[in-house]
């Protein structure tokens, strides 16, 4: 089962 | 004021076509140093970051820093009426309500004017890590578009393995399994250390959107690394880049 996580996990909230 | 001129206005028109299949609303925000443009698809899976430096411009003034909200959706069709050879000039006022599209054809006998309304929008701007990439390379771009689209018929995911030698994109899927290995460089002192590759899964729906792209740079540059985004880089001549950026896909 394949997810993908959500790129505001990687990068930074600014 | 804003104005900004470009000569060939056919390549703002492919960069707009580039990313309205992945962004509806976005910020531009304009600079004296030229436009930027970073917006996340609806999924938030993954990101479009443009940057065109003002050196590109036939003609570029921004006295201060604006914001323009823009509907790319409603930017595509006003971008039908720029042709082939045709300039484009982007200008608005310091405090604009719109913004006003002059395309004009190199007889200068034919000018079309469009202002397009601003919208105001949350900016949700994410920070972009400075990342040490274990494997970059650079490759055709028309030869990565055509394979992730013979790929998607195939599988929806691909997984890729880039160094600094080669590329190998496999996939896996209902039909059967396979792969694709591309060797880029022949350069033995590259290869006389240990290479490092890394290995990330991918969905080919995205890479096909990212791929509409091509025609702005006959190359196009990957990067990754372990547990990073893969970011897909195309160079637009002389005036700054347009990346995507994609989240792996992982093993839940």
């Amino acid at each position: 089962n394949w997810t993908q996580r959500d790129l505001d996990q990687y990068f930074i909230q600014v | 004021m804003f104005e900004a001129k470009l000569t060939d206005g056919t390549i703002f028109k492919k960069i707009i076509e580039a990313i309205k299949d992945l962004v509806t609303d976005v910020n531009i925000d304009a600079t004296p140093t030229g436009l930027s443009l970073q917006a996340m698809d609806s999924s938030h899976v993954a990101l479009v970051n443009l940057h065109l430096g003002m050196e590109g411009f036939e003609r570029y003034r921004c006295d201060r820093n604006l914001t323009l909200g823009i509907s790319i959706t409603n930017l595509a069709k006003v971008m039908k009426l720029v042709n082939q050879n045709d300039s484009i000039t982007l200008k608005c006022e310091d405090e604009p309500t719109y913004l006003t599209i002059v395309c004009q054809n190199q007889k200068h006998d034919r000018t079309t004017q469009f202002n397009v309304n601003l919208i105001t929008l949350d900016s949700e701007h994410l920070g972009i890590p400075e990342t040490e990439y274990t494997s970059e390379i650079t490759m055709n771009s028309g030869e990565f578009s055509k394979l992730c689209k013979e790929l998607y018929a195939l599988s929806e995911t691909v997984e890729f393995e880039i160094s600094t030698t080669f590329v190998k994109f496999a996939v896996e899927g209902e039909i059967g399994s396979g792969s694709i290995k591309i060797q880029t460089s022949a350069d033995e002192a590259e290869t006389s250390r240990p290479e490092d590759t890394v290995k990330l899964s991918f969905a080919l729906r995205y890479l096909n959107l990212f791929n509409k792209a091509y025609s702005l740079s006959n190359q196009v540059k990957l990067s990754m690394a372990a547990e990073t985004p893969l970011v897909v880089e195309y160079e637009v001549e002389s005036l700054g880049t347009l990346k995507y950026y994609l989240a792996p896909k992982i093993t839940d």
